[in-house]
This record gives structure tokens, sequence and C-alpha cells, in this order.
């Protein structure tokens, strides 16, 4: 464990926190894409499968089972409790664009052809897209909600700091993961127009709104 | 890449 990937840890375990708390406190799930979060929710079971069968630490296993745990009760907010509040109209990227590509992508391209790895490996590739629904959603509502912001402020840090944890863990442990570091870098590269306009517009106290 | 097959990281 190195510092650039506990910061990591640290700002995802904030994004989704701060999901939750904004549907909670608002009572909405306005300006959220279900999608994502349903991809994100893939994108762990698909990933921790080996909870039970390999353990690496204490950290690791409750970080899991609380990933594992809030994406579904997100899910469960807004498609039960929050349902009246979900904007499905606006949330209409088509999830098997992204579910479909990678699927095949990790049957091709991993580091070993056995179920595990490759469910691994799809849910690395599938993480690195994930979030385009949720960006779709904000540049056809034109605008996001300042606390909607904040979340996907952490949640795009949260990846770019595990890339200098792969830089970090390459000049001092020797550790090197092509498929982690592509993906990782990918996923980063989506953020980046959010990252510039989060810069340059929240941080200044306006709103984020996209240009018309 | 060596074998990673015990992916340490969330």
């Amino acid at each position: 464990m190195n510092v650039f990937r506990l910061l990591g840890d640290m700002s995802h375990l904030l994004a989704i926190l701060i999901l939750l708390l904004k549907m909670w406190k608002t009572r909405s799930c306005a300006g959220i894409s279900g999608k994502t979060q349903i991809l994100f929710a893939l994108v762990f079971t698909t990933r921790y499968l080996d909870l039970f069968s390999s353990f690496i630490s204490i950290y690791n296993t409750t970080m899991k089972l609380f990933f594992i745990a809030s994406s579904y009760f997100t899910i469960f907010l807004m498609y039960s409790k929050f349902k009246a509040t979900y904007d499905s109209n606006h949330d209409s990227f088509r999830m098997e664009f992204l579910v479909v590509p990678v699927g095949g992508l990790a049957f091709l391209v991993n580091h070993e052809f056995l179920p595990l790895e490759i469910l691994w490996t799809f849910s690395i590739y599938l993480e690195s897209v994930a979030i385009l629904p949720q960006l779709f959603m904000v540049s056809k509502t034109g605008e996001a909600e300042t606390i909607t912001s904040h979340y996907l402020f952490a949640l795009g840090s949260y990846r770019l700091l595990y890339i200098f944890n792969w830089v970090y863990r390459y000049y001092f442990d020797g550790f090197f993961d092509l498929i982690a570091v592509v993906a990782g870098c990918v996923q980063t590269i989506l953020y980046c127009d959010f990252f510039y306009l989060y810069i340059t517009k929240v941080l200044k106290g306006k709103k984020l709104s996209l240009p018309a | 890449t060596g074998k990673t097959f015990t992916h340490d990281e969330l």
C-alpha cells in the first residue's frame, strides 16, 4: 500500500458517500445517471468475486464489501425509494453499447484465459467507460448540481491517484499491470473536460453548466 | 507484465 493508492481509495469512498448523502438529504436522485450506477455495481460484482477465495487484508475485504453494498444500495435508492425523482428521459445512454464491446475485449485481451481473470478484466475495462452515461446525462441537461460535481470530481480523482500509485509501484515494487494502467488512463482522460469545468467554474463558486 | 493473478488492488 502507498499513499497514492490510499488517497485514491479514500477519494473513491468520499465520492460514494457524497452521492449517498446527496440522495438522502435532498430525497432525490435528480441529475444522477442510474445506468452509471448499475454499471458500477456490475464492475464491483465482477471484480470482487475473489472476496471469499483470496484474503489480502482486513482493509481490502471491508472496502470491497462496502463498495458492493453501497453500489446496490444506491441502485435501490434510485430505482425504488426515490424512483419518482429519477430522470430517465435524460438518462438515455445505451448501456449495451458499453457492456458488449467491453465483454468481447475482455475475452480477447487478458492476462490469462480463466473465468475469474476474464471477469476481472471485464470489470477493469467496464469501469473505464462506466461514467459515460453520467457524463452524457450532464451534457444533455447542460448542467449539474454542485454536489453532483463534487461527486464526479472525487470519482475522477480516485483513478487519477491510482495512476500515481502504478507509477510508484513500478519504480518501488517492480509491479506493472498493463491492462489496469491503460484502462485507468482511458478512465481518467474521460474526466478531463469535466475537471477543467470543475476547476474553472465550481471552485469559483459558479454552478457547473456546460456551454450550450 | 508478470503473472498478476492475485489482484491486490480495489
